[in-house]
């Protein structure tokens, strides 16, 4: 399903990064 | 007095007929609607207020026809002439319109355009007159001063349905959508507008110039989270200090957020919103789409 | 989501019309797909069998083409440009515009220098004017344009055909995201107990202090 596959392609692209070391100063 | 308000009755008839408007009005003016002696009805005065107001809007004389509307505006409510009534309504909002206050013009023609009742003492209102309204809605909502209340009209008229089949709608879309208006688009806009509505302001520039300029200053806050004065001034077609003091009338009027740095020549657009509630409306959206990707496999049957 | 919606039915249309479109036919109907306006998906197109026998004929290179707008951008265009056809306006808008998207997969934000150099582009305002025209107002791209720091910052992007290879790293990164999610909730669960916790040490020290205080001043 290709439609699909773009949809999710684009959400993936969009998805916080959480796991970047400047992410894990400002969290902790 | 009787005889007196007849002559100039008929004296003012004479004048409508050799289209010397401001002439029949000055002669309908001097009919003494206070008088002590003659007992005059409410729809009688309000009839020659409104009829005086008409005859100096033919003139382009707002000022004097805003006087009388609003002598009329105290004698409507009593009036059950619903025909008369109308006309008042439809007086005052052209003579907004005329005196540039465009927002407040945009909403008593919109009110006119949802006419429910169509027939007055044998003349119909037709669709076309609505369109009219309508249209000249939707030219008022373009030429008032961008920021939130326009920002609110121009909701209300994009999702009204009958908008969409006027040949105005592509300029309304785009104004709603905050889009940048390009020059052949604002010159062809212009082509439909009344001379007022191109006038030239104290600063040289015209209504719908400025409209403009304050539309696509908006649109570009939209887009940029900074820019320099000099580009800004580009992309709106005007120099760079006067798109800084535009910008800088528009933030101290609170119609646009953002803060000028004078020293680097660039213009920092703000938001409404503080970065944390950005933050979780990025996740809402994340999440949102999420549901969307969920809802498409559903009806594939996945 | 909504640029997914309004290009379904272009792609139905398309693929309707590939399944009787042989040959020469086949070739222009690439043509046509990828001067529209509106198509920013070939993959559909790409897995029809008409399309997919151009494989080996004369019309191989539109193939290749169509190949290149599912998966390429620009800069591949120019590598290849002498087995390619030519590319119309309207072909070449596109194709800067799928590029724009491949560049918003890897990263957030996209540098003006990169931008200009990949899409040939010489001048801020140009880059600018082709961002706001025909990317963000077009809807396949969100974000915003940062003059002082010179770059593009994406906040959505319209997703493009998968390359093959492709579906495993987005499956693996769905399921970090998931572990990392998970993990940063376990941690922020902690951190709620642990605050709960001091919270109760906090009470429970201030009612000693206040229970002492007040048998003193009994005494």
């Amino acid at each position: 399903e290709h439609s699909l596959l773009r949809q999710i392609s684009s959400l993936v692209r969009r998805l916080p990064a959480i796991d970047s070391p400047k992410f894990q100063d400002d969290f902790l | 007095e009787e005889q007196v308000a007849v002559i100039r009755e008929g004296l003012a008839e004479v004048y409508v007929d050799e289209e010397e408007w401001s002439k029949a009005a000055q002669m309908l003016s001097g009919i003494d609607l206070e008088s002590g002696i003659r007992v005059l009805d409410d729809t009688y005065k309000l009839s020659k207020c409104v009829k005086i107001a008409q005859l100096y809007l033919e003139d382009d004389d707002a000022v004097s026809a805003e006087t009388y509307i609003k002598k009329a505006s105290f004698l409507v409510n009593n009036s059950k002439d619903e025909g008369l009534n109308l006309q008042y309504k439809v007086c005052y909002a052209r003579i907004l319109d005329m005196k540039r206050k465009f927002l407040e013009a945009a909403l008593r023609y919109y009110e006119l355009s949802q006419l429910e009742k169509r027939e007055f003492e044998g003349r119909q209102v037709d669709e076309e007159e609505l369109q009219q309204a309508l249209t000249a809605a939707v030219t008022c909502t373009i030429l008032a001063a961008a920021g939130p209340q326009r920002s609110r009209v121009l909701a209300t008229l994009y999702k009204d349905e009958r908008c969409s089949k006027l040949n105005i709608y592509p300029i309304l879309q785009k104004v709603y959508l905050e889009r940048i208006l390009r020059k052949p688009e604002v010159d062809a806009f212009a082509e439909e507008l009344k001379p007022h509505q191109k006038a030239l302001l104290p600063d040289n520039s015209t209504v719908l110039d400025r409209a403009m300029i304050e539309h696509n200053l908006l649109s570009a806050s939209k887009l940029y989270t900074n820019i320099s004065f000099e580009e800004l001034g580009a992309l709106l077609g005007i120099g760079s200090q006067k798109a800084e003091k535009i910008a800088a009338r528009m933030i101290s009027e609170d119609r646009m957020k953002g803060s000028i740095d004078q020293v680097e020549g660039i213009i920092h657009f703000g938001t409404d919103i503080e970065e944390l509630q950005q933050w979780d409306q990025q996740i809402m959206n994340i999440c949102q789409a999420l549901n969307d990707v969920l809802d498409s496999m559903a009806k594939k049957g996945l | 989501m909504e640029i997914e919606q309004r290009q379904s039915e272009l792609v139905e249309q398309f693929v309707a019309l590939a399944k009787t479109a042989r040959g020469r036919a086949a070739a222009e109907l690439i043509v046509h797909a990828t001067s529209h306006r509106s198509l920013f998906a070939f993959a559909e197109l790409l897995s029809m069998p008409h399309i997919i026998e151009l494989q080996g004929t004369e019309h191989a290179n539109f193939l290749d083409l169509l190949r290149l707008f599912a998966h390429g951008t620009w800069t591949d265009y120019k590598k290849n440009a002498s087995q390619l056809p030519t590319l119309g306006i309207d072909q070449e808008l596109k194709l800067k515009q799928l590029t724009v998207l491949t560049l918003a997969e890897t990263m957030k934000v996209l540098p003006y220098d990169l931008l200009m150099k990949q899409l040939d582009i010489s001048n801020v305002r140009q880059l600018e004017d082709m961002l706001i025209n025909d990317c963000m107002y077009a809807g396949i791209v969100k974000g915003k344009l940062d003059q002082r720091r010179r770059c593009f910052e994406v906040q959505f992007a319209a997703g493009r055909d998968l390359r093959p290879g492709q579906l495993e790293a987005m499956i693996q990164t769905l399921a970090n995201c998931l572990s990392t999610s998970d993990n940063l909730l376990l941690t922020i669960e902690e951190k709620i107990k642990w605050a709960d916790s001091m919270n109760e040490l906090n009470l429970k020290h201030k009612k000693e202090i206040e229970d002492k205080a007040e048998e003193l001043r009994k005494n």
